[in-house]
C-alpha cells in the first residue's frame, strides 16, 4: 500500500508557528 | 623518449647535460685595462679592448682573445673574476686558461647565495703555507670524511708562455662518496656563482731598471666552469623563463628554479631529490576530483607507515573528509554515481514535517523519520497510519 505523500495544507500550526517550514 | 620517464610512463631520475655554465655569462672583473687608454689596450676600441667577456665568449669568436688586467705597480696584486651563473649548477670543474705566464698564487671560491657569501674551493699556490696558513694538498685528497678547500701547487707555465689553472670537485672530496647519496657532496658541488681571486702574478718579486718594481697584470681566456644545471634529479634540462631567467624544466610533481619543493597539489609525501634507484616523484593528493588544494601532514604520513600524508582542502561537490571521499552533512552518496562525479553526493531533502533531522544516512540517504511516518525523505504515513493536524505528530494510528 502507497500513502499518499503529507499535505502540509492540512497542519494546523497555530500552537507551533516557530516549527512552521518557509515555503 | 622523456628521459623524465621511463616507457611505462613510470618517473626516473633524470639529469641536464653537461655544460659550461659560465658559456656566454657577465665577468665582472676588479681591474680591466683601457680606461685610461695605452698603447696595447684601449677600453672604447673593440679592436683593442680587452675586456672581461673575452673570458667567457665562445672559443675563436672574438678579437682580441684574452682578457687583461689592468697594470698592477705595487702590491697587493689582487684581481677578482666572478661569474654569476643565474642559478644553482653541479659543479664538475673548473678552469681557466692564461694568456701569460699564470699567477703563483690564487684562490677558487664559490657562492650559493648568488654572491652573498664565498666559501673556498681551492686555493693554488707554490707556497701554501705562507699565502694560505695550509698545508700542500695530500696526494690522496683531503683526511676528513667530507669535502675540504685543500692548497694545490700552482698552474705552471707552459712553453706558449700561458698556463692552466684547473679544478675538479673530485680534488677536494674523499674518495667513495656519491653524490645521490651525500647531502655534503652536494653541497659541496653546488654554487651559483664562481669568483677567481688571482694573487700573486708570476714575476713579482723580479725588478728592472735599479730595483724599481716592474708593473704587472694578468692576462686571461677560456674560463670554463663544467657543471650541469641543478634540479635535483627532477629535469632534463634548464630554459630561460618568461623573465629570462634560467630555470629548470621540471617534472615529477615539482617546481622552483631547482625543481626544490613539490607542486602545490603535488604534496601527499615530502619532496626528496631523485636518485639512480628512485625518482621520489612528488605525488599528487587523491581528493576525488572534489578539491584544488592539499596540504601535507607528517602525523598522517608516518602514521600511514611513510605513504600518505596529503589532506584535501575546500572539499567542493558537497564531500568532505581527507580525500573528499565522503558526503557532507545533510548529503549521501548517489550508489548510481562514482565518487569521482561532480554530483556524486545527493541532498538529503528530509521532509519538514515527517523527519526528526535534517541529515541522512550517508550511504542509504535513509532520513531520521518520526513515529509513524516512513520513506526515504519522511514524506509519507506508513501503513496503519493517518495524517494528523499536528505538524509534531504528523502520523497518527488508523482508528
Amino acid at each position: 500500500e502507497v500513502m499518499p505523500t503529507l499535505d502540509m495544507a492540512l497542519f494546523d500550526w497555530t500552537d507551533y508557528e516557530d516549527l512552521k517550514p518557509e515555503v | 623518449a622523456d628521459p623524465c620517464y621511463d616507457e611505462a610512463g613510470e618517473p626516473r631520475c633524470c639529469v641536464p647535460g653537461l655544460v659550461n655554465a659560465a658559456l656566454g655569462r657577465e665577468v665582472l672583473a676588479s681591474s680591466t685595462c683601457g680606461s685610461p687608454a695605452n698603447r696595447v689596450c684601449d677600453s672604447s676600441d673593440p679592436q683593442r679592448a680587452h675586456s672581461a667577456d673575452l673570458l667567457t665568449s665562445a672559443p675563436g669568436t672574438a678579437s682580441p682573445l684574452c682578457w687583461r688586467s689592468d697594470l698592477l705597480q705595487r702590491a697587493p696584486f689582487n684581481i677578482t673574476l666572478t661569474v654569476p651563473l643565474g642559478k644553482a649548477f653541479e659543479l664538475v670543474f673548473v678552469s681557466l686558461r692564461f694568456c701569460s705566464a699564470p699567477p703563483t698564487s690564487a684562490a677558487l671560491l664559490k657562492s650559493q647565495d648568488h654572491g652573498r657569501s664565498w666559501v673556498p674551493l681551492g686555493f693554488f699556490s707554490s707556497s701554501c703555507g705562507l699565502d694560505y696558513g695550509r698545508p700542500p694538498a695530500p696526494a690522496d685528497g683531503p683526511a676528513g670524511p667530507g669535502p675540504e678547500a685543500l692548497c694545490f701547487p700552482a698552474p705552471q707555465a707552459q712553453p706558449d708562455g700561458g698556463g692552466l689553472l684547473a679544478f675538479s670537485v673530485q680534488d677536494g672530496s674523499p674518495q667513495g662518496l656519491d653524490l645521490d647519496n651525500s647531502p655534503v657532496l652536494q653541497d659541496w658541488v653546488t654554487a651559483t656563482d664562481i669568483r677567481i681571486v688571482l694573487t700573486r702574478p708570476a714575476a713579482q718579486g723580479d725588478t728592472r731598471d735599479g730595483g724599481v718594481t716592474a708593473p704587472y697584470s694578468y692576462s686571461a681566456a677560456e674560463l670554463q666552469v663544467g657543471g650541469r644545471c641543478k634540479c635535483n634529479g627532477h629535469a632534463s634540462r634548464c630554459l630561460l623563463d618568461t623573465q629570462g631567467r634560467l630555470t629548470c624544466d621540471c617534472q615529477h610533481g615539482t617546481e622552483g628554479p631547482d625543481c626544490s619543493r613539490c607542486k602545490p597539489f603535488y604534496c601527499d609525501r615530502p619532496w626528496q631529490r631523485a636518485t639512480g634507484q628512485e625518482a621520489h616523484a612528488c605525488l599528487a593528493c587523491s581528493c576525488n576530483g572534489h578539491a584544488r588544494r592539499c596540504r601535507f601532514n607528517m602525523e598522517l604520513y608516518r602514521l600511514s607507515g611513510r605513504r600518505s600524508g596529503g589532506v584535501c582542502l575546500n572539499c567542493r561537490h558537497n564531500t568532505a573528509g581527507r580525500h573528499c571521499h565522503y558526503c557532507r552533512e545533510g548529503f549521501y552518496r548517489d550508489p548510481g554515481r562514482t565518487l569521482s562525479d561532480r554530483r556524486a553526493c545527493r541532498a538529503c531533502d528530509c521532509h519538514p514535517v515527517g523527519a526528526a533531522g535534517k541529515t541522512c544516512n550517508q550511504t542509504t540517504g535513509q532520513c531520521p523519520c518520526k513515529d509513524g511516518v516512513t520513506g526515504l525523505t519522511c514524506n509519507r504515513c506508513a501503513p496503519g497510519f493517518q495524517q494528523s493536524r499536528s505538524p509534531v505528530a504528523p502520523c497518527v494510528k488508523t482508528l
